[in-house]
């Protein structure tokens, strides 16, 4: 609006309203999911994990905004823990971006007495982040 | 931790991604898993080996292994290729029960020389099985023995086989291969040109034995095969023994551990199998894909549980 009652600071100049949006955007390297793939075979393993050949554990990466809120399911204390750092006592970690779901692997591997074992193993790819 | 900070002395045997300073029981973060998890998990002591050896290329040489019989090879990615998909992925929507399967060769086996054949062809051998990989926290869901033909002789198609299964007590052991003690049979009729598998399911009769966690099992079988019908003749083309390769055991195990993927965790509101065989039931699930329904009472209860 134009008109400012008297004496009141002047209002952000409209010109600057991309600026003034800017602070909302959300962050370039927000707290976010990332792809990772390994083979077995590059740490040597392929001659007891016989299969998967592949495997993506995925990772968590980024910087956990000051008000995560529900947008990452994190708990009211992730934004009391950022006051602490920021307000009370910097020695006190940020909140990190963190694995908050996994779904399991299949692996078939050669046991050391010549065995073998097709087994389920539970939290071992990396399916959703969080901030904590 | 605070805690580790207070007291610098404690961060030496602060787990095993710190940078070890202790004894040797510290350096090896095995010796620091609970026994029951320690000897079962295939992938834990080698993660476990990469990440207390820091930056040393020594991890990428594991420990020798034996190397299995390659057609106990095909049969198990054969099994992983039902189970998991190419990326390993556990496949939800088989409704398959178990989470390990435990394929084990005879470490020991004595063929007994064919008695008279008039009477078709008889097949004697016996193994012993050493089980020292199954941990105390897999619960058996199914065992079976797994034959497999030597496709490269022909057998005549229809066969007909009456086998006699005996456990050897532990005392027997010391001799290397004890005569026959007779058992109750099994009997099979399969069309050996269709099947490059056999399997016999031995669950109820090798229940007991893993329930008690026996490490050695020592079985003596015997195969008596009749060509085709039974009014006809009797006499195998090819001497079945020529054909049969000693079988190997399968175990189908619900592994009950932190580290193991349980599928009623998964399937949450969907139908949700009947509970886990607890060690004391026989279990009367097929693994394989029961059948079983509940109705909305039992759903809940077995939830609870």
């Amino acid at each position: 609006r134009e008109e400012h009652p008297k004496g009141a600071p002047s209002a952000t100049p409209p010109y600057n309203l991309s600026q003034y949006f800017k602070q909302f955007v959300f962050p370039q390297n927000e707290c976010e999911l990332h792809s990772f793939r390994l083979s077995f075979s590059q740490l040597k393993w392929d001659k007891w994990i016989i299969a998967p050949h592949r495997y993506s554990p995925q990772y968590c990466k980024g910087d956990c905004p000051r008000v995560v809120g529900h947008r990452y399911g994190s708990p009211v204390h992730t934004m009391v823990q950022n006051i602490i750092y920021e307000k009370l006592d910097p020695s006190v970690p940020k909140p990190s971006c963190v694995p908050a779901e996994y779904s399991p692997l299949s692996v078939l591997t050669i046991e050391p007495d010549g065995s073998i074992v097709y087994k389920e193993y539970e939290d071992m790819i990396a399916t959703k982040c969080t901030c904590r | 931790s605070p805690h580790s900070r207070a007291h610098p002395s404690s961060a030496k045997t602060s787990g095993f991604l710190g940078a070890p300073k202790g004894t040797a029981s510290d350096l090896n973060p095995l010796l620091q898993l609970p026994r029951s998890v320690r000897g079962g998990y295939a992938l834990l002591p080698p993660l476990l080996k990469v990440l207390s050896d820091r930056g040393q290329q020594s991890w990428a040489s594991e420990s020798p292994r034996l190397q299995p019989d390659s057609r106990a090879l095909r049969y198990m990615k054969r099994l992983y290729k039902m189970s998991a998909t190419k990326e390993g992925i556990p496949k939800a929507n088989k409704s398959h029960l178990y989470n390990t399967v435990r394929l084990f060769t005879p470490c020991l086996e004595c063929e007994h020389p064919p008695r008279d054949l008039r009477k078709g062809d008889v097949h004697s051998v016996d193994l012993l099985f050493n089980l020292d990989r199954v941990t105390a926290l897999e619960h058996l869901l199914k065992s079976v023995l797994l034959y497999s033909f030597d496709t490269s002789i022909p057998v005549s198609s229809s066969i007909r086989c009456l086998c006699r299964l005996a456990v050897k007590e532990q005392g027997s052991s010391s001799q290397v291969c004890p005569s026959l003690s007779h058992s109750p049979a099994f009997s099979l009729h399969f069309e050996a040109r269709k099947r490059r598998w056999l399997e016999m399911d031995v669950t109820s009769f090798l229940q007991p034995l893993i329930a008690t966690h026996r490490r050695n099992i020592h079985m003596a079988l015997n195969f008596t095969c009749l060509l085709g019908d039974p009014q006809h003749s009797t006499k195998l083309v090819t001497p079945l023994n020529t054909a049969l390769v000693p079988p190997s055991l399968l175990l189908y195990l619900n592994d009950t551990s932190e580290q193991a993927h349980h599928r009623w965790n998964s399937l949450g509101h969907r139908r949700t199998n009947p509970a886990w065989p607890r060690p004391g039931d026989s279990p009367r699930l097929d693994p394989t894909g029961d059948q079983g329904h509940e109705d909305s009472q039992g759903k809940r209860a077995s939830r609870r549980r």
